[in-house]
C-alpha cells in the first residue's frame, strides 16, 4: 500500500531485513500474481529451514525466495468463471491482500497516477506462502480446512484470511474457527476480517476468541471526483475515476427519462439504472444520472460515456467503476437534478479523481461488520480496526480493474476497500511483532496489538467498541506493549467447557484427556482476554468480577498503576490497583469488578495499566443485549 | 442416482490428529473406512474429497443428510456440517 503504513507511522527500516526474513506469512485467499514486483526475490536468501511447504508450480507458475509456497484447493469441479486450477490469482483479491501484508517496496506505484507512492507491505522482508481457497463461486469450508491443514504443518508464522460466512457459527461448526484453533495450538495467530455487513448491530461473523477479528477504517487519503455542470456549478463526488474525459461538456440525461420501454421498463425503474432498463438510443454518448449507486455496467453497456449517481449510502468509501463515474450525496444530487429539469440541453463533465486529506480519519467505515458477538456475548468483537478503505495495493494482471464486462484495464496496482483490506494490515503487524518476539504465543501477539491500539472516539462511530473494538492498529507501539494478556490452549479449553462443550468433544480436539469436570470451567468473562465485555439482559444494576493475569514483557522492574475511565452508569474497581514486577516474564493476577446500570444500549470505559513508559489499554463495554 | 444427486460436501471434524495418524495414506484409509460404514449407494473412494491429517483430523466427503447424521454419531467425531460457501470480504 502507498499510504496506510505511513498513516500508522510504520516507516521503512532497512535494518529489519534479517529478522523479518525468517517470518512466513500464510495467505488464504484467491491466490497470487507471482510476477508482481511486490513478490520478486531480489535480496532474499533461501527459505528459512522451518519451511516445509511446497509450490504447486506448473509451466506458467513458479515460486521464488520471496513467494516460497503456493497451493490451491478446489473440492468442486471448475465450471467456467475464469477459474484455472493453479495458485495463480485470476481475481486480484489475493494479490492485493498478500502485498498489503508482506509485499516488497515498489516505487512509483499507482492506479493510473492515483494514490502514487511507494507501495509496501507491513513486513516487506518476510516470506509469503499462498493457499488459494477462493474461486469465482466463493470459498468452500472444505477447501478452507484443507488450506489450514497444510499451512499449519508447512510452518507459517501468521495466517491471514479475509473471508467469512453470512452468519456466525458455533465454534466447531465453523471452518475458520476450527482452522484458527489448530493454528493457535501450533503457535500461529490467525488474523481474520470482521466482514462487510455493517453498519447493523451484531453483523460480525468471525468471532472465535483465539483469532483476531479486524474491522475496517479510513485513512487520511480520500478520493474525490468532481462533476461539472453546464451552468458552471461543480460538485465533489466520491469515486476512484481513472478516466480522463475530453475537456468539454457532454450531454447529460436523467436515467428516469431514458427507459428501455421496448423491454417493459418505465421511468420509475430506469431511474435506478437497473440492468437492461436504459434505452441505448437515448443514452448513447451521454452522461447518465442515476438515482442509486450501481456498478456502472448498465450505463456502460447502454453506450453512455459516463455516469453520475446519487445515493445516501456509501458516502465514506470510493468505488471503482468501468466508465467515468462519480457518486454524489443526495444534497448535491438534488442540485444536479434541478439543473437537469431547468434546461433543455443539460451538459456535464466528470473529471479524473484527485485526492484530498481526510482530517476525520480514522473512523470505522459504514460497511464494516459490528458487534456484539452473537456466539459469546461476553467476548468483545471486533478486536480492533485497521485501514480498509481505498487501499492501493498490487493486483493480478489476469484480471481487470473491476472484473466487470467492458472493463479492459489491466493494472499492476488497484484501489479497493473492505475488511479484506484491513485484515492483512493486522496480519502484517502481527508478523512484525513476531519478528521481534519469535517465542510469543498467538494470544500474546494479539494482546500486544489490542492493548497498544490508538483509542478511537464514539463521536465518529456511535456504536463505539462494537465498531472498533480496542481501537486502531498501532504497529509501532505493538512491538513494545509492556504487559500482555497471554492465553494458551488450556485457557481456551476451560472457556469452551464454560460454553457448554462436552468433555468428549474437547478431549478429541486437544488429543488428551481434557475433562471439563477436572478443570475450572471458565466463564467467558474470565478468559484472559485483552478486553472486557459484560452483556446485560435487563436494565437493572448488574455486577460482575473479571479475573485477569498479565505477563511482564516490558521493563524487568516496573510498577504499573491502574487508570480507569468509565462513562456514567459504569463503575469499575481494580484490585490490586498497582502491579509491581521484579522480573521479565513475571505474571500477576488482578480482578476487575464492573458494576453497570445501562440506560442506553452501550456504556464504554477502559482500564489502562501505566508504568510511565507503557500504556496497556483494554476497552470495557457493558451493553443490553 | 437420486441418492447421489442429494449428496453435498460435508466436513467431518475429528479434532487433533491421533498419535497413530500416520501419513496421508493411513489417514485416508481410516477415513474411507469410516465412510464405508455409512454410505448406502456410493463407494468411499468416490465420496472422499479431502483427508485432513497434517494439523488436525477429519475429512470432507460427499454425503446425503442421512449418512451425515450417522457419521455425526460415530465415536471420534466432533462435528459434521455442510461445506458452505464463504465470501471474500
Amino acid at each position: 500500500t502507498t499510504r496506510s503504513w505511513d498513516f500508522m507511522g510504520l516507516l521503512d527500516e532497512a535494518s529489519r531485513t534479517r529478522l523479518e526474513s525468517d517470518v512466513i506469512v500464510g495467505m488464504l485467499d484467491t491466490g497470487i500474481w507471482p510476477e508482481s514486483k511486490s513478490f520478486t526475490d531480489e535480496g532474499f536468501g533461501p527459505p528459512p529451514p522451518k519451511w516445509k511447504g511446497k509450490c504447486q508450480s506448473s509451466s506458467n507458475f513458479t515460486c521464488n525466495n520471496k513467494l516460497i509456497g503456493a497451493r490451491f484447493y478446489r473440492s468442486n469441479p471448475v465450471e467456467g468463471g475464469g477459474d484455472i486450477l493453479s495458485p495463480r490469482d485470476t481475481e486480484g483479491h489475493g494479490t492485493h491482500t498478500s502485498s498489503t501484508a508482506a509485499g516488497n517496496l515498489v516505487a512509483q506505484a499507482s492506479l493510473f497516477g492515483l494514490g502514487l507512492g511507494t507501495s509496501r507491505g507491513g513486513v516487506p522482508s518476510a516470506r509469503v506462502a499462498v493457499y488459494k481457497i477462493c474461486w469465482s463461486d466463493g470459498c468452500s469450508d472444505a477447501d478452507i480446512l484443507a488450506a489450514f491443514d497444510d499451512a499449519i504443518a508447512d510452518g507459517v508464522d501468521v495466517i491471514s484470511i479475509s473471508v467469512g460466512g453470512s452468519i456466525p457459527r458455533e465454534y466447531f461448526k465453523d471452518s475458520i474457527a476450527i482452522g484458527a484453533f489448530h493454528a493457535m495450538k501450533n503457535g500461529i495467530l490467525t488474523s481474520n476480517s470482521a466482514g462487510n455487513t455493517g453498519p447493523g448491530s451484531a453483523t460480525i461473523s468471525n468471532v472465535s476468541p483465539w483469532s483476531l477479528s479486524v474491522a475496517a477504517s479510513t485513512i487520511d487519503r480520500k478520493f474525490v471526483t468532481k462533476v461539472k455542470l453546464g451552468n458552471g456549478k461543480a460538485f465533489e463526488g466520491i469515486s476512484v475515476n481513472t478516466f480522463q474525459l475530453e475537456d468539454k461538456m457532454f450531454p447529460l440525461i436523467y436515467a428516469g427519462d431514458a427507459p428501455n420501454s421496448t423491454a417493459g421498463f418505465n421511468g420509475s425503474l430506469s431511474r435506478f439504472c437497473f440492468p437492461g432498463s436504459l434505452d441505448m438510443n437515448l443514452v448513447q454518448g451521454k452522461i447518465v444520472f442515476c438515482d442509486e449507486i450501481g456498478d456502472g455496467t448498465t450505463a456502460l453497456s447502454s453506450g453512455a460515456i459516463g455516469t453520475i449517481m446519487q445515493d445516501a449510502n456509501f458516502l465514506d468509501v470510493a468505488f471503482v467503476f468501468p466508465l467515468p463515474a462519480s457518486k454524489l450525496d443526495l444534497n448535491a444530487g438534488s442540485k444536479v437534478f434541478q439543473y437537469l429539469r431547468s434546461t433543455s440541453n443539460p451538459e456535464a463533465n466528470i473529471e479524473k479523481s484527485t485526492t484530498i486529506d481526510d482530517l476525520s480519519a480514522p473512523f470505522v467505515v459504514s460497511f464494516s461488520s459490528r458487534g456484539p458477538n452473537q456466539i459469546t456475548l461476553d467476548i468483545l468483537k471486533p478486536d480492533l480496526t485497521a485501514p480498509g478503505v481505498d487501499i492501493l495495493a498490487s493486483w493480478s494482471e489476469d484480471a481487470t480493474v473491476t472484473s466487470l464486462a467492458g472493463d479492459n484495464r489491466v493494472v499492476p496496482f488497484n484501489i479497493i476497500s473492505g475488511t479484506s483490506m484491513s485484515c492483512p494490515h493486522a496480519t502484517g503487524t502481527a508478523a512484525y511483532v513476531k519478528s521481534f518476539h519469535p517465542t510469543w504465543s498467538p494470544a500474546a501477539i494479539k494482546s500486544a496489538l489490542m492493548t497498544t491500539a490508538f483509542p478511537m472516539t464514539p463521536k465518529l462511530n456511535a456504536d463505539a467498541e462494537f465498531a472498533y473494538g480496542a481501537g486502531h492498529l498501532n504497529p509501532v507501539n505493538a512491538i513494545n506493549p509492556g504487559l500482555v494478556y497471554d492465553a494458551t490452549e488450556i485457557d481456551y479449553i476451560k472457556f469452551l467447557c464454560g460454553q457448554g462443550f462436552s468433555t468428549n468433544n474437547l478431549s478429541l480436539v486437544t488429543g488428551d484427556q481434557s475433562n471439563c469436570s477436572d478443570v475450572r470451567k471458565t466463564a467467558a468473562s474470565d478468559l484472559n482476554y485483552p478486553s472486557f465485555a459484560l452483556s446485560i439482559k435487563t436494565r437493572r444494576l448488574v455486577s460482575r468480577v473479571f479475573h485477569r493475569t498479565v505477563t511482564n514483557v516490558g521493563l524487568p522492574v516496573s510498577t504499573y498503576k491502574a487508570i480507569i475511565q468509565a462513562a456514567p452508569g459504569l463503575k469499575v474497581t481494580v484490585r490490586p490497583a498497582t502491579l509491581s514486577f521484579s522480573s521479565l516474564g513475571q505474571k500477576i493476577s488482578f480482578t476487575v469488578r464492573i458494576k453497570a446500570k445501562t440506560a442506553g444500549k452501550l456504556i464504554s470505559g477502559s482500564l489502562t495499566w501505566d508504568d510511565g513508559v507503557h500504556l496497556v489499554r483494554s476497552p470495557i463495554v457493558t451493553f443490553v443485549n | 442416482s437420486q441418492a447421489s444427486d442429494d449428496r453435498k460436501v460435508y466436513v467431518v471434524y475429528m479434532g487433533k490428529p491421533s498419535e497413530v495418524e500416520g501419513g496421508f495414506s493411513a489417514a485416508s484409509a481410516r477415513h474411507a473406512n469410516m465412510l464405508q460404514q455409512v454410505l448406502t449407494t456410493s463407494d468411499a473412494s468416490n465420496s472422499l474429497v479431502y483427508s485432513y491429517h497434517r494439523s488436525f483430523s477429519g475429512f470432507a466427503a460427499r454425503l446425503n443428510d442421512d449418512e451425515a447424521r450417522k457419521l455425526a454419531e460415530m465415536e471420534g467425531v466432533v462435528s459434521v456440517f455442510v461445506s458452505e460457501k464463504k465470501e471474500l470480504h
